[in-house]
């Protein structure tokens, strides 16, 4: 019993404020993938245009590669990661063991949203959630839809929190950490980061 | 799975991005587990817009180490927040392999370490059952011994709470130690932060991977995953 004492890990490692990078806006909602109307999408963009934006990812080596991993590897391939400017996360479904119609799948929500930017090639794809189910897309397109038809981005802390909480599955709390650094000149510069996870968790990603 | 995303409004190069994230991954999250299991859908991106007007960093530039280290150090605050948040963990572990020969073997037999189920389920119950860490090290999957030599090798628990004696010897130079402080090592075990310290002594290569306990609860919540 001992062992089993509950910590608040909400209270213990969930932030109350945040420092934002410039340039980027964050938007979630609940597209009705996850039960009881759990935040279940989200996006990150970035809206500076003084230089290209430059993006880095590392994958699974799990042989099983998910669309959504596989997408995203050959649109880094394709730009060497320059000019990526969208992020689209999604929970309760992971879009995974799903063949061909779901490589499909991700190429739609990522067309969708490189034609809402603008921009070409220039979306990344996350997904989360229930193995070998394809993505209801009606729900995810509808959702993408709904954030930029109503301008739902912003940049404050709130919405970045509730970024977080859309990538959750068995998560017991968000996890969301900012910080200010300089460089050695003095320049300010932001770091955001954003992770989940808490089961079949044992990463190898290259 | 684990999904995560660093995001600054520095100018950095994308070769250059690519080479720090990697980096700073590799010690991060790849040192980390909950259950041993690798999933399908493993992505860490990293995002750069230059929004900060300061000449591009690549890997050339004089603050290229200074910014990799600290998106190293950010890395692994998102990292450990994935294990403190592993399904029905009750305890975050911290096993500590230093003073290898190879960094490779240290990451292995930290590793092997942090998914053996029986160790989990020791730390747990607040066991102190080291036989099975010892265990644990001698099934590592090594390429070869260079680095786990058996005369050498120190294994402890360390207090996570400052109190004292903050380590606790269960193998001193390959000797068991049998006759332990089972009263100490309960007092440690009851915190909801362990740590497992090994020295292997065959070199100066260390890993820290992150893992922790087993408990009733992480069955119940896979028993049903998909409802």
């Amino acid at each position: 019993q001992s062992a089993s004492k509950t910590l608040d890990k909400y209270a213990l490692f969930v932030p109350k404020t945040g420092v934002f990078p410039k340039g980027y806006e964050v938007a979630s909602l609940a597209s009705g993938v996850k039960k009881n109307n759990a935040l279940d999408l989200g996006i990150i963009r970035n809206v500076n245009k003084s230089r290209k934006s430059s993006a880095a990812a590392v994958f699974t080596t799990n042989r099983f590669k998910a669309a959504p991993v596989q997408f995203s590897r050959k649109v880094l391939d394709a730009t060497s990661g320059e000019g990526i400017d969208a992020i689209v996360v999604n929970s309760g479904c992971a879009n995974a063991v799903t063949g061909e119609l779901g490589l499909q799948d991700a190429g739609k929500v990522a067309t969708q949203v490189n034609e809402l930017i603008g921009e070409k090639n220039s979306t990344l794809l996350m997904s989360t959630g229930v193995i070998g189910q394809r993505l209801q897309m009606d729900k995810i397109t509808g959702g993408i839809q709904t954030l930029f038809g109503q301008n739902k981005f912003s940049s404050d802390f709130d919405s970045w929190l509730k970024l977080a909480k859309s990538i959750c599955t068995t998560d017991t709390f968000p996890k969301l950490i900012s910080a200010k650094f300089s460089l050695s000149d003095g320049t300010e510069y932001t770091l955001v980061g954003i992770s989940k996870g808490a089961g079949m968790i044992c990463p190898n990603m290259a | 799975t684990l999904l995560g995303f660093i995001v600054t409004d520095l100018p950095i190069k994308s070769s250059a991005l690519q080479t720090m994230l990697t980096g700073a991954v590799t010690r991060s999250f790849n040192c980390i587990s909950v259950d041993g299991d690798m999933s399908t859908n493993d992505t860490i991106c990293m995002l750069a817009n230059g929004a900060v007007d300061t000449p591009v960093i690549d890997e050339s530039s004089s603050d290229f180490k200074k910014v990799s280290s600290q998106v190293t150090e950010f890395s692994k605050q998102l990292a450990q927040l994935v294990v403190r948040d592993g399904e029905g963990a009750t305890k975050f572990v911290t096993v500590n392999v230093k003073n290898s020969a190879e960094f490779k073997d240290a990451r292995t037999i930290a590793e092997t370490i942090a998914n053996s189920m029986l160790v989990k389920s020791a730390l747990y119950g607040q066991d102190a059952n080291w036989g099975r860490i010892l265990c644990a090290i001698g099934y590592s999957k090594l390429g070869n011994y260079e680095s786990l030599d058996e005369s050498k090798i120190n294994v402890s628990f360390i207090a996570t709470d400052n109190s004292t004696p903050r380590e606790l010897k269960l193998i001193a130079n390959g000797v068991p130690q049998l006759d332990i402080d089972e009263s100490r090592a309960s007092e440690i075990l009851s915190l909801s932060d362990l740590e497992v310290l090994v020295d292997l002594g065959t070199g100066s290569e260390d890993c820290q991977f992150w893992t922790c306990d087993l408990s009733h609860e992480y069955v119940t919540i896979n028993g049903d995953y998909r409802s």
